[in-house]
């Protein structure tokens, strides 16, 4: 399994 | 001028103990609503978003909107020296580069204040949309800490299965697997005691128990956590902060991005 990163899911503001 | 007093100080010694091993540094942003903060770890694998709502506070005064940049263990470390039944005051003037924390003891015989450097931050934060989630899971904060570090002795990371017949958490390492089955409670006498799984769709997600171990230092602000999943996106766990009255004073949230297969 491989760890993802929250800036996959969500945008910087 | 910033001034907020919290005569449940308490409450804000527990908010940094929830908060202070993720993140090392992270700002206050105050303004009339209350007092928000929002951070990832050094990782970006998790984020915390706090809030602490103005009417929270018996006196909360923000002029204007401010950003306070704080070192995290510093101002743990400052709260560590109010005592448990002390109300606590947060002032800081506008383009100030300290902030100064009143601790003042129930009679009011004693008082204290300290007085910390402020940090100039260069803070990054994301968007995270309005989501309606697959499953919606509340249970017993102590139940969901029990769980994190039961699981932790056989794996690094949980599966979280959750389905209409309940939630299943499992984990497997080189020792062997577990798995704690979780059902939904039926009758419950007291509401804090209650498992709940509000679910539009099944979902099973992979999570790291390192952080959710981290999670779980908020469990002394409410008697209740909610997990909240849908497929392919990052875990929301919720601590509501409740004073000794049960008035919601703001929330805890964290976010955790999901493991996934290579």
């Amino acid at each position: 399994m491989e760890q993802t990163v929250l800036t996959q899911f969500y945008l910087r503001q | 001028m910033f001034e907020a007093r919290l005569v449940e100080g308490s409450l804000l010694k527990k908010v940094m103990e929830s908060i202070k091993d993720l993140l090392n540094e992270a700002s206050w942003d105050c303004s009339g609503n209350g007092m928000c903060l929002q951070a990832m770890d050094s990782s970006h694998v998790a984020l915390v978003s706090l809030m602490l709502k103005s009417d929270g506070f018996e006196n909360y005064r923000c002029d204007r909107s401010i950003s306070l940049g704080i070192n995290l263990a510093s101002m743990s470390k400052i709260l560590k020296c109010a005592s448990n039944d002390d109300i606590i005051t947060i002032r800081a003037e506008d383009d100030a580069d300290a902030i100064t924390f009143m601790f003042e003891s129930p009679k009011q015989d004693r008082v204290s204040d300290y007085e910390m450097k402020l940090m100039n931050l260069d803070t990054e934060h994301l968007g995270i949309p309005d989501t309606e989630y697959a499953c919606v899971i509340k249970m017993p904060s102590g139940e969901f800490s029990r769980i994190c570090r039961d699981l932790s002795v056989l794996g690094d990371s949980v599966i979280i299965c959750c389905t209409k017949d309940g939630v299943r958490f499992s984990a497997k390492g080189d020792l062997g697997n577990g798995n704690i089955k979780l059902a939904q409670s039926a009758n419950v006498d007291k509401e804090e005691e209650a498992v709940v799984v509000d679910m539009r769709e099944a979902v099973t997600l992979t999570f790291s128990l390192r952080y959710l171990n981290f999670f779980t230092k908020a469990a002394p602000l409410s008697s209740q956590v909610s997990l909240s999943m849908s497929e392919d996106v990052p875990l929301m766990v919720e601590y509501k902060i409740n004073d000794k009255e049960g008035d919601s004073k703001g929330y805890v949230r964290y976010y955790l991005a999901p493991k996934i297969e290579d």
